[in-house]
């Protein structure tokens, strides 16, 4: 699931 | 963007702030682990090697190269130019023990088999111990300056309200990170024995001291 590697959080 | 992620970021932006100028102001690191700031560099270092890459938005660009100078300016403050009020014979704690297992963790347990991805899981995993070697200095030493123990709690409570916001976003947007949650607490679960040294004692005035 690719929106777990797109961290968006610091 | 949710207020408690915003807040958690403000916490620990005050914390890394607290730090510098108390080392800055007093031009001495005691009481500091230097070691546990070595750590959080690792830590932002690992985490931010997408800051040129990965543009999310221009806070998000603006804190990662806050945090990533401020930690090495705190490094290289403590071993370098107030390398003289450094406290090495209390500053122990074998960093090691913590790095190691971490990076074999992180080889193991997480959401994508790439080298960014391993790092920024070794990232999670290492902030979650990495105040370890201060947490046990203080206790070598018996006590901590007030204004330490207001960096350990504004540190603290990043997480904690970082938790808070994975719940918020679990909720409405049904988001959630399991690595970085289960981290997450235990991160916050460490602080919870100074939390409550912190308001039983530093909030009434008093000097925080362990009990012996």
């Amino acid at each position: 699931n690719d929106n777990d590697n797109d961290h968006d959080e610091l | 963007m949710n207020i408690f992620r915003l807040l958690g970021d403000l916490s620990h932006l005050l914390a890394i702030i607290i730090l510098l100028l108390k080392i800055w102001r007093t031009r001495s690191c005691a009481g500091v682990s230097g070691k546990s700031q070595i750590l959080f560099a690792l830590v932002f270092t690992t985490r931010y090697l997408d800051l040129f890459t990965n543009f999310i938005s221009m806070y998000n660009s603006a804190m990662k190269l806050i945090y990533l100078v401020c930690s090495y300016a705190t490094v290289f403050l403590m071993y370098f130019k107030f390398k003289a009020t450094y406290d090495s014979n209390h500053d122990t704690f074998r960093m090691e023990f913590l790095v190691v297992p971490v990076g074999g963790l992180a080889f193991l347990v997480n959401h994508d088999f790439t080298p960014l991805e391993i790092l920024w899981t070794f990232s999670i995993y290492l902030e979650a111990v990495a105040i370890l070697p201060q947490l046990f200095m203080i206790s070598k030493t018996g006590e901590a300056e007030t204004i330490t123990s207001h960096y350990l709690f504004a540190l603290g409570s990043y997480r904690a309200l970082y938790i808070v916001n994975w719940v918020f976003r679990f909720y409405t947007e049904g988001f959630f990170d399991l690595i970085a949650i289960v981290a997450g607490c235990v991160q916050t679960i460490l602080y919870c024995d100074f939390f409550y040294l912190y308001i039983t004692k530093v909030l009434k005035g008093k000097q925080l001291t362990l009990p012996a």
